[in-house]
């Protein structure tokens, strides 16, 4: 349960980083 | 939304965000977007600082489009100007009252202000050693001049 429940928080981490890149893309 | 309390250090970034959102909105954006890089640094694994996260994401990514037409959100060198000019312009109005011998809570806020905004110009690139340095001296200010006012002592 545990490696399930940190796999979810990096997947999410990972979601926000990848949110974050995308905002700073330059237009 | 409340500030989860492994993220207390972003508050007054965040602060500085809400008290410009009519103001200077570009300012706002900046402060938000250096909140959201400093949270994901400080906790962005534990559920409460996530949710926390993904609000700002949330809120960053609607102030974007809504400021789409601006060239200092859709080009970071021209954010970073921004910011710079607003920081120094903050911190040259405090200097200012300061040498004045005026001392009043506006240029103690000015002094905190300027430093808060020096640490947002991070999200560009390291900082240069004279912003390093005007960040530690408005810092150092608004403490001393607080503390002064607070015990009744007059400011050397």
């Amino acid at each position: 349960t545990s490696s399930l429940s940190s796999s979810v928080a990096s997947t999410e981490q990972d979601e926000l980083s990848q949110r974050l890149s995308r905002l700073r893309d330059q237009v | 939304m409340a500030l989860p309390a492994p993220l207390r250090s972003i508050q007054h970034h965040l602060r500085t965000a809400n008290e410009h959102e009519k103001r200077d909105p570009v300012v706002a954006y900046y402060c938000r977007l250096y909140a959201m890089q400093t949270g994901m640094k400080l906790d962005s694994k534990t559920p409460e600082c996530r949710k926390f996260l993904v609000k700002l994401m949330d809120q960053l990514e609607t102030m974007k489009k809504e400021l789409s037409d601006s060239d200092s959100i859709t080009q970071e060198v021209v954010g970073n100007a921004h910011i710079e000019n607003y920081a120094l312009k903050m911190f040259l109005y405090a200097d200012n009252e300061d040498r004045g011998g005026r001392f009043h809570k506006n240029m103690i806020k000015s002094f905190y202000t300027a430093s808060l905004l020096l640490d947002v110009l991070s999200v560009f690139g390291e900082l240069s050693e004279e912003n390093i340095q005007h960040r530690k001296y408005a810092r150092w200010k608004a403490t001393y001049i607080h503390n002064c006012l607070k015990s009744g002592e007059t400011p050397q």
